[in-house]
Order: structure tokens, then C-alpha cells, then sequence
């Protein structure tokens, strides 16, 4: 394992880490996109079914077991917890994320690497993870206040992907990988998404104000 | 063409 793809699990752990610091915490949901929590579930769900087929590493297992469990509890948490749920800003999340779904199943139906249901659930898996950001970036947009915690779950959630492509390049030219088109594409749209929140982030960074995105 | 094991990543 080289230095980016650590450095990308590690600031994907290190997001969830900071999201359930809120919820546990703060004891709030706010600004959060539920939508956005209940598309990553199913990403996870359809992607590491391979749990139960093939083992990689202790690494890898564990892994794959903390963004399940972790990403099942943020929902639990969202929708339930009689305090959290009442933070949730319901009226503001409003990203029609069924049609995300759907457009991942059409596109993983079309363009897969091999016709069968784990191959087309693991590509399914990509195309959703990619596009399953845009319910939380619209309702950031929609969001008068941004609090720190939510602005930096959202950064450090696109700053994974983006070190995921760093990884991919080292791959492909220091250990001799061949092509990867559908997750480097997915992993390339995935981390474009976030180059306008990037920019508004880092701005606010800069001048050390409170983060605001235009609408 | 498209490297099929490396499905190592998470």
C-alpha cells in the first residue's frame, strides 16, 4: 500500500470520525444530507459484498466493516435518535436521489467489465459513490450557516477521492497496473464535484472567515 | 487493457 491510497482511507475514516463527533457531541444532524448518508450505505452495501467471497487483508476487512457499520449508524442516528432526528434540516434536503440511483443502474447495466451480479453491483457501487455527494453540496448551498464540523466533514470526504487518484497515478507508474477505467473515471467526476466546494473551503481558510457558498 | 485484480481498494 503506498502513501496516498493510506493517506485517502485515513481522511475518509478521519470525515466520518469528525460527522459522528457532531452527531454524538453536538448532538446534531444539521446541515447534513440524509439522502447523502442513506446513497452511502447502499454504495458500501453493493461494494464490499465480497466480504464473504474473497480475503484481502485484516486491513482491508476492517475497513470495510467500520464504513458499514459506521455508515448504517449515521442513518440510525438521523432518522431515530429522538434528539438528532429533530435537527435533521429536512426542508432543505431536497435532492431527488432516486434518480441517482436509477442513473447508476442504468449506467452500471451498460458499461460494466464483466456481466455478472457482484461485477455490475461493485460498478453500480462506483458510479453512486461518485455522484452521491450532490444532495449534501445542494442543501451546503441552501444552508445560511455552515458550521465548522459540516465544513470540514465535507472536505476531508472529498479530500479521500482526491488522494485516491494520486494513488491510482503511483499504481499505475511505480507498480506496473494496467488501466482502471471505470473507478478512475468515476473516481475523476467524483472528486470534480467537489472543485467548487473545494475553492469556497479553502477561501474561507485563507481569510479565516465562516465558510459560505454561494447560492 | 483493464486490470481486473486489484480490487484491494476500499
Amino acid at each position: 500500500m503506498n502513501l496516498f491510497r493510506l493517506l485517502g482511507d485515513m481522511t475518509h475514516l478521519l470525515s466520518i470520525v469528525v460527522l459522528l463527533l457532531k452527531i454524538r457531541t453536538v448532538k446534531s444532524c444539521a446541515g447534513i444530507s440524509l439522502k447523502t448518508q442513506e446513497l452511502y450505505v447502499i454504495v458500501f452495501l453493493t461494494r464490499y459484498l465480497d466480504l464473504f467471497t474473497k480475503y484481502y487483508s485484516v486491513y482491508n476487512t476492517a475497513m470495510k466493516l467500520v464504513f458499514l457499520g459506521t455508515s448504517i449508524g449515521i442513518v440510525w442516528y438521523m432518522r431515530y435518535h429522538k434528539v438528532v432526528k429533530q435537527t435533521y434540516s429536512k426542508d432543505e434536503d431536497t435532492f431527488k436521489h432516486y434518480f441517482l440511483i436509477l442513473l447508476s443502474i442504468i449506467l452500471a447495466l451498460l458499461i460494466h467489465r464483466a456481466f455478472d451480479v457482484i461485477e455490475v453491483l461493485w460498478t453500480f457501487s462506483l458510479y453512486l459513490e461518485a455522484v452521491a455527494i450532490l444532495p449534501q453540496l445542494v442543501l451546503l448551498q441552501k444552508s445560511r450557516n455552515i458550521d465548522t464540523l459540516t465544513g470540514d466533514y465535507v472536505f476531508l470526504l472529498g479530500a479521500y477521492r482526491a488522494l485516491y487518484i494520486l494513488n491510482w497515478v503511483y499504481r499505475f507508474l511505480m507498480e506496473n497496473h494496467k488501466f482502471r477505467w471505470i473507478p478512475w473515471i468515476s473516481g475523476l467526476v467524483q472528486t470534480a464535484l467537489y472543485a467548487d466546494f473545494f475553492y469556497y473551503y479553502i477561501k474561507s481558510w485563507k481569510n479565516r472567515e465562516k465558510l459560505k457558498l454561494p447560492a | 487493457g483493464e486490470d481486473a485484480a486489484s480490487k484491494d481498494e476500499l
